[in-house]
C-alpha cells in the first residue's frame, strides 16, 4: 500500500513540469524511503533522474515496493484539476492498475478524487556512475536559464567553457553571435545570490540547446542550480529539493 | 563534423 501525501500539491506539479516536455512514459518506483524516476528523451541524448525523500512529503508510506508507470501527459491534466495550496495524496495498492489523485482544501472542507490509469512501461534502468567532474559550478537557477534561453536563440549549440576564475557561454549562429562571462562571487546577504566555482581541470565543451532549453524548466525546483562538468562524461544539471532533486545528464557534442 | 552522442554510450543498464 502506498500513500504519498504531499502538504501542497504545487510541489509536484512543479517536479513534473520540470521535466515532463522532454520525457512522457516515466516509471515511478516507490520504495519505503521515497520515490525515484528515470527515464531518456526520444533522441536518448537527454537522462532525467528524480529522487523525492520522505522529508518532502508531509508524511509517507510504502509498506512493499510499486511501480507506477505514468504518462505525464495524462498526469499533468490530472494536476491541474488540483489547486496549488490542496494537500495531494498519491494513493496506490500492491498491484496497482491506477493511482488515486486526493486533492483536499481542508479550509473549505473540499475533497477532489482522480484515478489515473498506469501503464506496463518497459524502460531499461540505467546505472549513473559517481564520476569524477572537472569542475562543479553552483549558480542562480533564473540567471542560468536566462543565458540557455537567450544564447539559444543564436545558435542550436552552446559552448561552455571554465577557467580557474572564469565561466563563459558562447553561442555562434547564422545571424550572429553571444557571449556571456561570469566570474565567481560570493553574496554574504544573499548566498543563494552567490556564484560558486571548484575547477579541477579547465573544460571547453559544447551542448545541444534545445536539451539545455529543456533542461532550465528545473528552475522552478530550486534558487541555484548545480553543474557538473566533465571533458569525458555527460554533464549534470541538478535542482535540489528539500528532501532529494531532479537531475538531467546532457552528453556534450563532440568534434570530429 | 560535430556529433551528438547518446547517454547510453556513457551509462550502461544496470
Amino acid at each position: 500500500m502506498l500513500e504519498a501525501k504531499f502538504e501542497e500539491a504545487s510541489l509536484f506539479k512543479r517536479i513534473i513540469d520540470g521535466f515532463k516536455d522532454c520525457v512522457q512514459l516515466v516509471n515511478f518506483q516507490c520504495k519505503e524511503d521515497g520515490i525515484i524516476a528515470q527515464a531518456v528523451d526520444d533522441s536518448r541524448v537527454l537522462l532525467v533522474s528524480l529522487e523525492i525523500g520522505i522529508e518532502a512529503f508531509q508524511n509517507y508510506r510504502c509498506d512493499h515496493p510499486v511501480t507506477l508507470g505514468i504518462d505525464l501527459t495524462s498526469l499533468s491534466k490530472i494536476l491541474r484539476c488540483g489547486n496549488n495550496t490542496d494537500n495531494l495524496t498519491l494513493i496506490a495498492d500492491d498491484t496497482p492498475d491506477s493511482v488515486l489523485l486526493l486533492f483536499e482544501d481542508t479550509k473549505k472542507d473540499r475533497i477532489a478524487e482522480y484515478s489515473l490509469k498506469l501503464m506496463d512501461i518497459d524502460a531499461e534502468f540505467l546505472k549513473i556512475e559517481d564520476l569524477a567532474y572537472d569542475c562543479t559550478l553552483k549558480m542562480p537557477s533564473p540567471e542560468f536559464s536566462k543565458i540557455v534561453r537567450d544564447l539559444s536563440q543564436l545558435s542550436d549549440s552552446i559552448n561552455i567553457m571554465i577557467t580557474k576564475e572564469t565561466i563563459k557561454f558562447v553561442a555562434d549562429g547564422d545571424i550572429g553571435s553571444g557571449s556571456v562571462i561570469l566570474k565567481p562571487f560570493v553574496n554574504m546577504d544573499k548566498p543563494q545570490e552567490s556564484i560558486n566555482l571548484n575547477m579541477d581541470q579547465p573544460v571547453d565543451l559544447t551542448f545541444g540547446s534545445k536539451y539545455l532549453l529543456d533542461i532550465v524548466k528545473g528552475s522552478a525546483l530550486s534558487d541555484n542550480v548545480g553543474v557538473r562538468l566533465s571533458s569525458e562524461a555527460p554533464a549534470l544539471f541538478q535542482f535540489d529539493l528539500k528532501s532529494g532533486y531532479l537531475q538531467f545528464f546532457l552528453a556534450p557534442k563532440f568534434n570530429d | 563534423m560535430v556529433g551528438q552522442p547518446t547517454i547510453s554510450r556513457f551509462f550502461k543498464p544496470v
